[in-house]
């Protein structure tokens, strides 16, 4: 009965701690939150395992754009389980609230965590079009749970009234920004980050050239859509389940060597490289010569040391940089050898425009964006751009190769967020 | 298994018996606005959560709804997108019959439909994919 002391009713003398404007309540001070569908309000229309699934879903739709990680739990005390979520008809689970039977009120949400459902309203998996999508009002119930009040703004998700969904139910631009401004945005650093470069003939047989960003993390990784800011619906996915042949994890570099006459794609790990097929979407099991791969980083790359922090490869030079440590080495991938004059300090090749602003040493990855024509190093949660050529036509005193002050990577690419390991392959 | 307790799974059927009293007068009108924040109980009525018990007045004696409850009818139609005259009209009790979450709407929070954040510029493309 304590757990139901208070619906999410802004009743009197309540007032929400930083009522932003439009604002809501950050719920939960702890990263991950465990749920569960309680045993006795299970609903009588959909089978359990349906249920279940449905729920994760929707817990990883909004892990999908915070910091929060949900993890099913089905064996903790029932009083440390931090959402309940059940069904039930009427009067249900010890609620003061009772339901009305089908039409008007087809669930709510209790301040600390519990949602029910009136399983008298005929709640549907998110395949069918009829009734009244199971996702979507959960993904809305949970949205109040985590502190998200009631808002008439069309598309949002927190809209009081059902809406029936087309087939792509998303949460939208200001969904995330409402719920990250409740619990921040997503940090963290990356193990490599590169734009895929893929051509394309259009319907007259012209070739397109497009590109899809993508950023790697442990085992998993996202497609970054820049025209969207923000990452593709449903990512992050495992890396074994897009691409195959290369390690499961923990890549260090990625280099594209791209000129009229060579189309060569490359993973590196530890001492080791791949290299890629874009056609066959697989890396290569042998050279030309019939030599296997992966191979070893010093037979392939002489003079580059390993494991390596990371690399990029700068097409106007046609130089592969090599990064590792504090140290950066030149490759030129014509004469196949690193260029005399290297290695060289990163700090010395890539210099700070602002004393001190540099990241020195260690950089996760080194990532030229088609999308802004520059080159950033990553380290954690921080970006440096480097200087290119637009920025030395508007500032001719900046150095080349300069690297402007750090900024957040997650105030530039947006929504890059994990989720619990036990939902990644859903 | 599809859930069901009673023997005969009677319970499986959709209990037809059990559908929401349709909203259809200014009673219960003023329930509903009271009952998702948008005004404060019918005298009577009880407290906003047992709104839906309260003993149901001399319906002979409705009248015109008070300037409160008008002005909190006014307000409902607005974010509603209808008409905003205060009276309790169809497309208005339609609207309060649509499915709906039980949570109340607090109305400051309406007020910030304007001001929400807008999806910054970005290319045209094609519609995302769905999941």
């Amino acid at each position: 009965p304590k757990r139901f002391l208070q619906i999410l009713l802004p009743g009197p003398g309540w007032q929400p701690k930083n009522p932003p404007q439009g604002g809501g309540t950050q719920a939960f001070a702890k990263k991950t939150l465990t749920w569960r569908l309680v045993g006795e309000g299970y609903s009588s229309q959909l089978s359990v395992e349906d249920q279940r699934y449905i729920f994760r879903l929707a817990f990883r739709m909004w892990s999908e754009v915070t910091p929060l990680d949900f993890r099913e739990d089905l064996t903790a005390p029932g009083a440390t389980i931090d959402i309940k979520l059940g069904f039930g008809r009427g009067r249900h689970l010890g609620c003061p609230r009772v339901f009305d039977g089908s039409g008007q009120e087809f669930a709510h949400a209790w301040r600390l965590g519990d949602i029910h459902f009136d399983d008298d309203e005929h709640f549907t998996p998110p395949t069918s079009d009829k009734g009244i999508s199971l996702l979507k009002v959960a993904v809305h119930e949970i949205g109040h749970v985590l502190g998200l009040p009631h808002t008439y703004r069309t598309g949002s998700i927190m809209q009081p009234n059902y809406i029936p969904q087309g087939p792509a139910l998303e949460l939208d631009w200001s969904d995330r920004k409402a719920i990250q401004k409740l619990y921040g945005s997503c940090e963290g650093s990356f193990d490599t980050a590169f734009d895929w470069i893929r051509t394309e003939r259009n319907r007259r047989g012209d070739v397109m050239v497009r590109f899809s960003t993508y950023f790697f993390r442990k085992s998993w990784y996202w497609l970054y859509e820049n025209r969207n800011n923000r990452t593709r619906y449903g990512d992050p996915i495992h890396i074994l389940t897009g691409w195959h042949g290369v390690p499961a994890q923990s890549l260090d570099a990625f280099v594209h060597i791209w000129t009229w006459t060579r189309d060569e794609r490359y993973f590196f790990k530890g001492n080791q490289y791949w290299r890629y097929d874009s056609d066959k979407d697989q890396a290569h099991a042998k050279d030309e010569q019939g030599k296997s791969y992966p191979k070893l980083i010093s037979e392939g790359f002489p003079g580059i040391p390993s494991p390596l922090d990371t690399a990029f490869y700068d097409r106007r030079k046609q130089l592969i940089y090599f990064f590792k440590g504090s140290f950066v080495f030149a490759f030129d991938v014509n004469r196949n050898q690193v260029l005399d004059s290297y290695p060289k300090k990163m700090a010395e090749v890539f210099p700070a425009i602002e004393p001190q602003n540099h990241p020195f040493r260690s950089i996760d990855s080194a990532y030229y964006s088609y999308a802004h024509k520059s080159v950033f190093f990553l380290k954690g949660s921080l970006y440096w751009k480097v200087v290119n050529d637009a920025d030395r036509q508007h500032q001719a005193w900046l150095p080349s190769n300069g690297l402007f002050p750090k900024q957040s990577i997650s105030g530039k690419w947006f929504d890059v967020c994990d989720v619990h390991a036990s939902t990644l392959n859903m | 298994e599809t859930l069901f307790h009673s023997r005969d799974r009677s319970d499986l059927a959709p209990s037809l018996l059990r559908r929401a009293t349709p909203i259809a007068d200014l009673f219960a009108a003023q329930r509903f606005l009271s009952k998702y924040g948008w005004a404060d109980a019918p005298p009577g009525a009880g407290s906003a959560a047992t709104v839906s018990r309260g003993p149901r007045p001399d319906r002979s004696r409705e009248g015109p709804p008070g300037t409160a409850l008008a002005a909190a009818l006014r307000e409902f139609q607005k974010v509603n997108a209808l008409p905003a005259s205060g009276e309790l009209d169809a497309a208005t009790l339609a609207t309060m019959n649509r499915p709906r979450c039980g949570v109340p709407d607090p109305r400051s929070q309406l007020r910030a439909v304007s001001t929400a954040p807008r999806t910054p510029p970005s290319l045209l493309g094609r519609r995302p994919r769905t999941r």
